[in-house]
């Protein structure tokens, strides 16, 4: 049923980037999470748009309501919310 | 810009540059980069040209993208990167129609906003900068030696907050001392953890990266001030002392002062003039406002149109008058536009007139038979009074998250800045392509203030991003160039939701003697005080938090202002100061200037320093003489040794 919801860009936050790990490897652990709630490696390929991983720790990607509320569960996620536009001032 | 940088008292009347100038004395900001959020760039402009600037240091871990319209060899010792991020945008809007938009798959800059903003904040001199010749003069960034990298986050349509993260994790990696983000929500957030922005700003702050938000166009309504976050410099927008003039003089001897940039020139007479919703097709909306295509040629031909402002796109309106083949416009504010005054390059002879105006002018029109005007020819006039004056669009406190910190924080100029521009857009819409631009708005304060923090961190390259943020705030002013309180947009004493601290004082800010400084710990108490878990705040900063049992109060976060939003009797909050000075031994006495019906002590009264780098504590007890009744008071208080005034807004509301 998660399928027919419609989906948009949501940002999923988790903090500072941690200390160990590369760039690379974090951001398969971004594709991990996100296969892990789409219950599909190309469905998560298909749906991140940036994986944080430089600065600080998330990623953004297409979600719907199911995926948000599963992936706001797990450990290390800070937040998930609405890709907002923003604009010029 | 020209003339902004002289009105901040960067140059002396003469133009010269002092000794005692910010600019002298920071070297224009050399050895500093600053990160630019926005449309992209223009990057042949004059005002990014690298002439003896040295390589580009191997610490500088940026890149210029390679792409069909920008490549490499666009990038220089002065803008040394340039990226671009339309993934988000993409997936709300669908594929960027580069045809449609004309805009660029590139950091180019398509729109203008971002050269302007660019250039403002770090451009070169650039001799004979003018528009139409207008605003003429030397164009000067805040930080001419400062290098520029820019990261193109915003297309037609916005800037999505999952490229404006992509790019500040990467600006902070590359290795930037200070983002500017001209950009913001319509609406303040209920939640720093639901606002990029302010994420993205936080862990720049963690790596000593001043940020610079403007705090958006949406006043003159109450509490819609956005990028409210206490790590974030927050940039309300005020006049400079000059203007671009053209009035309308009406057959009954009445003249008006408008403004423009129009280089059109009426003939030497009167001419017919009417009220743009009696030329129209039908009775509407659209011929109110001037749409393109509601006006009648029939009943337009050759008389100036007076139209209203409202929200609709300005330059639009005159196009509408010059399609029916009326002869000028008058642009008449409504009482939301109040009486700022915008300077647009109008594609006819064109003014702009203030709400009071407007509505004398339509009385006129309504009430005379055969009703004649003129609009004078648009000329640049410097030394205008009073100056600053807020913008009536600069957006205004209250801060509606966390109403004990005070926001905006400081105003700078923002009303009809020039400054560099796209040569891939006309900006009156007819094709006249231009190397500068004039534009308003916080997002052009906001480059003012990034210019003035890249000359602080070159001065000061041990400051903290509070540090900084404190020297700007409290050095501020609160008084314009005729020695009177800076007035908003309606003519009346604008305060701390106006203005924040007050309107930026860039020498002073180098030498402010104290300052209130905050460590990332401060942040994060800040935040526990909010009810975050010591759980989240490590996730947030990577490493053991133990936020304090008892609930922290808001309004002793160490912050320049003062604010208390819920004053119940009496309540005491602390602050710390550390000695900048560079005398080491300094004593600084304290002088109170209370909020109506509020009462305030300081102790101690008196802080004697021995050594620079010292921190004294102090309190302020404030108690509530009678309730003012759900409205906000306003006062201040200062520190002097007699060399440095360290001044803090008050600001309560006692209940």
């Amino acid at each position: 049923s998660s399928n027919d919801q419609a989906s948009s860009g949501y940002i999923v936050y988790m903090g500072s980037k941690p200390e160990s790990p590369r760039r690379h490897k974090l951001a398969h652990s971004h594709h991990r999470m996100l296969a892990s709630v789409l219950h599909s490696e190309e469905a998560a390929r298909e749906s991140i748009l940036y994986s944080y991983t430089r600065s600080f720790n998330g990623f953004s990607a297409r979600l719907n309501a199911t995926h948000v509320a599963a992936l706001k569960k797990m450990p290390g996620v800070l937040s998930v919310f609405p890709d907002k536009r923003n604009q010029l001032h | 810009t020209t003339h902004s940088w002289k009105f901040l008292g960067l140059e002396d009347a003469n133009g010269e540059i002092p000794e005692n100038s910010l600019w002298r004395k920071a070297n224009f900001g050399s050895g500093v980069t600053i990160g630019s959020l926005d449309t992209g760039v223009w990057p042949e402009s004059a005002s990014f040209d690298d002439s003896s600037f040295d390589p580009v240091p191997n610490t500088w871990k940026g890149t210029c993208v390679n792409t069909n319209s920008f490549n490499p060899s666009d990038c220089n010792k002065k803008l040394i990167g340039a990226r671009f991020y339309i993934k988000a945008y993409e997936l709300s809007k669908g594929p960027l129609n580069t045809t449609a938009t004309g805009d660029f798959r590139s950091p180019r800059d398509k729109d203008g906003h971002g050269t302007h903003t660019s250039s403002t904040a770090s451009g070169r001199f650039v001799e004979g900068a003018n528009i139409l010749g207008f605003a003429n003069g030397t164009a000067k960034g805040g930080a001419p030696k400062a290098r520029l990298a820019v990261y193109k986050v915003c297309w037609p349509g916005g800037c999505w907050e999952a490229d404006i993260l992509a790019a500040m994790d990467d600006a902070i990696a590359d290795g930037v001392d200070i983002l500017t983000l001209s950009i913001g929500g319509k609406v303040p957030l209920p939640d720093f953890f639901q606002d990029g922005i302010a994420l993205g700003a936080f862990h720049a702050i963690q790596k000593g990266i001043t940020v610079v938000c403007s705090a958006g166009n949406d006043g003159p309504k109450v509490g819609s001030v956005v990028n409210l976050p206490p790590w974030i410099l927050t940039v309300a927008a005020s006049s400079i002392d000059r203007s671009f003039s053209a009035s309308v003089i009406l057959g009954n001897n009445k003249t008006y002062l408008g403004s423009s940039l129009s280089e059109f020139k009426l003939e030497d007479r009167l001419y017919p003039i009417v009220a743009s919703s009696d030329v129209g097709y039908r009775s509407s909306i659209g011929s109110l406002l001037c749409t393109v295509g509601s006006l009648d040629p029939k009943k337009t031909e050759g008389k100036i149109v007076v139209c209203l402002r409202g929200v609709t796109t300005r330059l639009s309106k005159g196009t509408a008058v010059k399609q029916a083949g009326g002869a000028g416009l008058v642009l008449a504010n409504s009482d939301a536009d109040g009486g700022e005054l915008i300077a647009d390059p109008h594609v006819l002879p064109a003014t702009n007139v203030d709400a009071q105006s407007g509505k004398e002018i339509y009385a006129y029109l309504k009430n005379t038979k055969s009703s004649v005007g003129y609009i004078t020819p648009a000329k640049t006039l410097l030394g205008v009074e009073p100056s600053p004056k807020m913008a009536s669009f600069s957006s205004q406190g209250p801060n509606t998250l966390t109403p004990d910190i005070l926001k905006p924080d400081i105003t700078g100029p923002g009303m009809n800045i020039l400054a560099a521009f796209t040569r891939a857009t006309a900006p009156a819409g007819d094709g006249r392509l231009v190397e500068f631009n004039v534009e308003s708005g916080t997002s052009m304060s906001c480059p003012h203030l990034a210019g003035i923090v890249a000359l602080l961190k070159a001065l000061h390259p041990d400051w903290s991003p509070a540090a900084i943020k404190s020297a700007i705030m409290t050095t501020a002013i609160t008084y314009d160039n005729t020695g009177n309180k800076i007035l908003d947009g309606s003519n009346k004493v604008a305060g701390p939701f106006n203005y924040g601290a007050g309107h930026v004082n860039v020498n002073a800010a180098a030498d402010p003697g104290l300052v209130y400084d905050a460590a990332i710990e401060d942040y994060i108490f800040f935040l526990c005080g909010l009810g975050y878990s010591s759980v989240a705040m490590e996730t947030l900063t990577g490493y053991e938090v133990h936020c304090p049992d008892a609930k922290l109060s808001l309004s002793d976060f160490n912050y320049p202002s003062v604010t208390l939003s819920n004053l119940k009797g009496s309540t005491t909050v602390t602050r710390t100061v550390t000695n900048v000075g560079g005398d080491g031994q300094a004593e600084y006495k304290v002088a109170i200037n209370p909020p109506p019906g509020v009462s305030v002590s300081i102790t101690p009264s008196i802080l004697k320093f021995s050594s620079t780098g010292e921190k004294k504590s102090f309190t302020l007890t404030f108690t509530a003489e009678r309730s003012s009744k759900g409205a906000y008071v306003f006062g201040d208080f200062s520190w002097s040794d007699g060399k440095h005034q360290v001044r803090s807004p008050i600001v309560v509301k006692a209940t």
